[in-house]
């Protein structure tokens, strides 16, 4: 699969900019840490559960720089009114981990 | 619900 990234390489630098600042232990961001974050947005736990969902890839509980861009983008675009996925899309899906 | 009998590793649930 060779598509590009929906997550444009300039809200990526946004994304990455606020993952730093939220304190990474060894590139990864528990989810103690970005719980807060996430529920600042305001949007339901429902919506953020699903949202977690889709960005730990791995299911570890924990996220690294690109799944915590995809939890970041799902976030944004809920904001905007766009529904939260159920699966994700294979645009979604960072390069990194096809 | 968590295959694998392990607790839910999503903080919102």
């Amino acid at each position: 699969v060779d598509l590009p990234w929906v997550v444009k390489p300039e809200e990526k630098i946004k994304f990455d900019s606020i993952f730093d600042s939220l304190g990474p232990v060894g590139g990864m961001l528990t989810g103690d840490k970005v719980k807060p974050v996430l529920l600042n947005s305001k949007l339901t736990v429902d919506i953020l559960g699903r949202v977690w969902e889709l960005s730990d890839l791995d299911r570890d509980g924990m996220l690294d720089k690109d799944e915590f861009s995809v939890a970041m983008y799902l976030v944004y675009r809920a904001l905007e009114g766009e529904p939260v996925p159920m699966s994700l899309p294979p645009p979604l899906v960072p390069p990194s981990k096809r | 619900q968590y295959p694998g009998g392990g607790s839910s590793t999503n903080p919102f649930l």
